[in-house]
């Protein structure tokens, strides 16, 4: 059983794949994510950090047993079981197509829409109108994947789930407001199951939809 | 977490270049 | 064994990371990138193809069972085995970590040098010379990496090199000249081990390395 600590800033949904995976593996995970066991921008620059993460990114994964890792999905993946990494050759597949999904199709999109309405980046009408309709894309296609499914991959929560919910909180909380959201029900069934999952919510707390689309904050 | 948040490296323009390479390759296919 | 068909255009280096780890694994792959098998830009709009591949993206693998699977990363680890997979937890998730860190790291710079050069995009100055200097920091921290290691996991080829080198190819094919890769030896000398495998060659071909930095391509 993984035992180790997770370096990050607070409140980061790339570990909070890694953090969920770990609820339901049952791996002891510590969060170093304050000072003085973590300073985002001093720690994670310093020789000895980066002796161990070269990048110098974070999330950073470091085992009691000093084993050192470092990219969410690799973390998270080291982190969970055996029953949410997907227990069959093609589930296991599954899994990790849904995870590249994830990183490929709803990352970039998401980020172009929400990080504006954060105030963290310049508001562009052109990249956002363009997020939407690539999130709109996004969500049809998995919306349509969920129609008969509870879950991405199989019969129970997976890797797959957990991956994709985390890339899909920002959205959900920020601009997925309701109007935007009616026509992916099956997607909001699905995301509101898994947040509220205790693993989950032991990470996340209450996570709280959208009401009104978020708009460019100065 | 802002911060955090404002330094992760995302490649923003990723759908711009997938349909670059999309559309050069299906020029390249006839 | 895994059997299937693996649709893609032809010269596809992402395609290139599944049939290499078949290879390995002796998986049944056939190609199919040419017509009449596959058209790129017909085939895959087709609701046939859309039914099974929602995206319509490519690669695209189809099992001789049926299972269908799509995102690149997937399918070379479902083609894969569990030698090249990372045979203990620590080897498969450091696998999983060089996997996210080609896409994350090398491909997004990678594209933007890369791209004009082919004439798949625009030449812009700015972003050609940020990419430079991305590259020239994924490459010294594979470098360092590498100057005690002959590959990136473990003492045998594994799916973290077959997939770093595939992102790597074009770069040094295209534009990595000799001036260039010089301060960054040990990447070069592992590149070169790699696309010299009897699995490597039997996919790519002679790979030869960039002489000199091509130019936009107009």
């Amino acid at each position: 059983m993984a035992a180790g600590t997770l370096y990050t800033y607070p409140e980061n949904w790339r570990a909070f794949k890694a953090q969920i995976a770990a609820q339901y593996s049952g791996a002891r995970l510590k969060i170093a994510s304050t000072s003085p066991a973590f300073t985002f921008g001093q720690t994670n620059r310093s020789p000895a950090f980066l002796s161990n993460f070269p990048l110098g990114k974070v999330p950073a994964y470091q085992g009691d047993d000093g084993f050192c890792l470092f990219e969410s999905n690799a973390i998270a993946h080291y982190l969970s079981n055996d029953a949410i990494r997907g227990s069959t050759p093609q589930a296991a597949a599954r899994v990790l197509q849904w995870v590249s999904f994830a990183d490929s199709e709803i990352i970039p999109p998401a980020s172009a829409w929400v990080f504006p309405t954060l105030g963290i980046m310049q508001f562009n009408k052109q990249a956002t109108e363009q997020a939407k309709e690539e999130l709109k894309r996004v969500l049809a296609v998995l919306n349509q994947h969920l129609n008969t499914r509870t879950f991405l991959v199989g019969e129970r929560i997976s890797l797959a789930d957990i991956t994709v919910a985390c890339s899909l909180l920002w959205p959900y909380k920020q601009v997925l407001e309701p109007s935007f959201r009616q026509p992916y029900p099956n997607v909001t069934r699905w995301f509101v199951t898994c947040v509220n999952q205790p693993q989950f919510k032991a990470v996340l707390g209450e996570v709280k939809l959208c009401e009104k689309m978020a708009q460019f904050d100065a | 977490a802002l911060q955090g948040l404002a330094q992760e490296k995302i490649w923003f323009d990723k759908s711009r270049y997938d349909e670059a390479e999309r559309s050069f390759y299906e020029g390249e296919n006839g």
